[in-house]
């Protein structure tokens, strides 16, 4: 089973279309394994990117080098997922 | 959980389960609802369609959900609104009316390999399972695969990638069964695909950024639907095309369908904006659904009302 121990979701909002190109440019950078759940597309959509562990510090520097305003929407995702697979079972039991 | 007046709609569920509550939907209202196999998917699973039908060559509407697996919302919304279309025929008067006229086609898991997937081995899967032929990454997002401006803007050709559009159009099994069951069904006036998420109505086009000759009215439509589904617990929905309101995507579902001549074609997105992204609490099935189904009866009683 795959974990996601340590991954946070990152709530991006780009304010202008270069920003946009830099979370597009972002997008392209596969080493980081990020995994966008909304996409760089214009600003009137913030984007959500899931980012694993070790991806954390790169981007988040990425982020705040361009001085694009980010914030952490999921701080661990792993612990929403165990919360979500518990209440399951306990459903499943009742 | 054989009775679909106790099955628990508020849960996420197994396959398994899901298919235990079409079961028990099908039981329960016998004259109404029909289950049909349109085809299997890459693993072999069954896709079951639940028929809403009072009578015989009916025009139809057909609704979809969980062609991306991670999206648990839309299966488990879909679910729920099957379940009150087939309580709501013989009491509300608009979906008794709609359901004296048109058959309803209702797919709950749209890959069901997927979700098996995300429930057992990857939360965050969102392709189908098909081995992609000389690589080592699987799956092909089969909301890129249908054809609608195929292989364009907006689709991977990388099979690593969750936007591989696949080698052609319709190479995705998945696809191409409900491609098929709509060409030869050839009186579907309505589509509507279920996503989630960020609370999105939208209408075609996705593989070009140009209105649809339609604009005015799927607009108009689709601006009634959010206002009703809004109506419930205040829930805001931006409407417009896929490409003016999100970004260019090509092979998508509605596309074709628009294409082909179904002019109502519609794809909702979902709750949530900004808390849980995929990960929406259980507790937020039934409001999403309950909501979701005023939607959709904006939708279909405008297919019924407007025919073409």
């Amino acid at each position: 089973v795959k974990t996601f121990v340590g991954h946070q979701v990152l709530r991006i909002k780009a304010s202008n279309d270069d920003q946009i190109k830099e979370l597009q440019a972002l997008e392209g950078l596969t080493h980081l394994e990020l995994d966008f759940w909304t996409e760089p597309a214009n600003i009137d959509n913030p984007v959500d990117v899931r980012v694993p562990f070790h991806s954390l510090q790169s981007v988040k520097s990425y982020l705040e080098f361009n001085n694009i305003e980010y914030s952490i929407m999921i701080n661990d995702l792993q612990t929403v997922i165990d919360s979500e697979k518990q209440e399951m079972e306990t459903d499943n039991i009742k | 959980e054989r009775n679909s007046a106790t099955f628990n709609y508020a849960t996420y569920h197994t396959l398994d389960n899901l298919f235990k509550g079409l079961d028990a939907i099908v039981l329960d209202f016998k004259s109404l609802v029909t289950k049909q196999q349109i085809g299997t998917s890459t693993e072999g699973r069954p896709l079951y369609v639940l028929k809403f039908s009072t009578g015989a060559s009916r025009p139809a509407i057909w609704i979809d959900a969980g062609i991306h697996s991670r999206e648990w919302i839309t299966q488990a919304t879909a679910l729920w609104v099957g379940y009150k279309l087939a309580t709501d025929y013989g009491k509300d008067a608009s979906i008794t009316s709609l359901l004296n006229k048109f058959d309803v086609y209702l797919l709950v898991v749209t890959n069901p390999d997927g979700y098996v997937y995300s429930h057992t081995a990857d939360r965050m899967w969102r392709k189908t399972r098909a081995p992609n032929s000389g690589s080592r990454c699987i799956g092909v997002d089969p909301n890129r695969n249908w054809n609608a401006g195929f292989g364009g803007p907006g689709a991977s050709s990388d099979p690593c990638s969750d936007s591989y559009r696949g080698p052609s159009a319709e190479s995705a099994v998945e696809v191409k069964n409900i491609a098929n069951f709509i060409r030869s069904h050839g009186k579907i006036k309505g589509f509507v695909s279920i996503h989630s998420y960020s609370q999105l109505l939208l209408f075609p086009y996705g593989y070009k950024c140009t209105n649809p000759a339609h604009y005015t009215e799927l607009n108009t439509v689709g601006r009634s639907a959010a206002a009703a589904l809004s109506s419930l617990y205040g829930t805001q929905y931006k409407v417009g095309t896929i490409c003016s309101t999100i970004y260019q995507a090509s092979g998508g579902s509605i596309d074709w369908t628009y294409d082909i001549g179904i002019k109502y074609s519609f794809a909702f997105e979902l709750r949530d904006t900004g808390r849980y992204g995929f990960l929406l609490p259980a507790t937020q099935i039934l409001p999403t659904a309950q909501e979701t189904y005023l939607g959709l009866k904006k939708i279909m009683e405008h297919v019924r009302d407007n025919p073409y």
